[in-house]
């Protein structure tokens, strides 16, 4: 089964 | 004080159009360097983040840095009062909660002003670095849309796939599978009908279908569509804004578990 990832888990709270 | 005229109002209206299925609710930053906005989704899965230069607006005024919160909705059907041909005018006065929107014909014989509401809209700002991308993929909008809309009859899913081959889109569902595959092609008749492929190393990803559709909302923004992958990131999908800017969409990869 796919797991759809989050953007926070690549990009930072600028 | 701020002042931003925009002689192609329709623009504006297409820009809406092209980030209000994935965004309800945003900040529009105005600095000196144009009009922006960057907003996620609500799952924070996808992001849109837009700049319109200012010196593609006929008169731009922007005093002092102002963060302006709007509902998308909202936006679009004020922006839809205006007129195909009409030039639009954003107008807010420093510390105002309202932002008007003119609208001019071209003629000059209707002159008309929507003001609306502005909100407190607590968002995330997430920095995102420059990156290598192990392929990047320049081709018609259209075709883009076409396929992702075609696969999504199909899967939820779609694998994009980079090689020396060309690139690879492929989804499964219950009813079946489907593959297309899309080679360089650079003998066209005008250059907005090529696809370029350049590919650093071999890539395959996996999205979700129902994000990329909304991403190709923007396909009358522009003729051609860049898709930059790679392994470790998110996908970028942008659509140029002739000489004003970009809009671009991230969207984070599904895994195998």
């Amino acid at each position: 089964k796919a797991v759809q990832l989050s953007l926070t888990e690549f990009y930072r709270s600028a | 004080m701020l002042e931003l005229r925009l002689v192609q109002g329709s623009l504006l209206k297409k820009v809406l159009d092209a980030i209000k299925e994935l965004v309800k609710d945003a900040n529009f930053d105005c600095s000196t360097t144009g009009f922006s906005l960057q907003a996620m989704d609500s799952s924070h899965v996808a992001l849109v983040s837009l700049l319109l230069r200012a010196e593609g607006f006929e008169h731009y005024r922007c005093d002092r840095n102002l963060s302006m919160g709007m509902n998308l909705d909202n936006m679009a059907k004020m922006l839809k009062c205006s007129g195909n041909d009409d030039i639009i005018t954003i107008k807010a006065d420093d510390g105002s909660d309202s932002v008007t929107f003119m609208f001019e014909s071209p003629t000059q014989d209707k002159i008309s002003d929507f003001e609306m509401k502005l909100m407190d809209i607590d968002s995330e700002h997430l920095g995102i670095p420059e990156a290598e991308y192990h392929a990047i993929i320049r081709m018609p909008s259209a075709e883009f849309a076409k396929i992702c809309r075609d696969l999504a009859s199909i899967g939820d899913t779609v694998v994009i796939s980079v090689s020396k081959e060309g690139v690879k889109f492929s989804t499964r569902g219950d009813i079946g599978a489907a593959n297309v595959v899309l080679r360089q092609n650079t003998t066209v008749d005008k250059p907005e009908e090529a696809t370029i492929i350049e590919m650093n190393e071999p890539v395959s990803l996996t999205f979700a279908l129902r994000y990329m559709n909304s991403f190709t909302k923007a396909t009358p923004l522009s003729n051609i569509v860049t898709i930059s992958l790679s392994s470790e990131l998110p996908v970028v999908v942008e659509y140029k804004i002739a000489e004003m800017g970009y809009i671009r969409f991230y969207l984070a990869p599904k895994i195998e578990e």
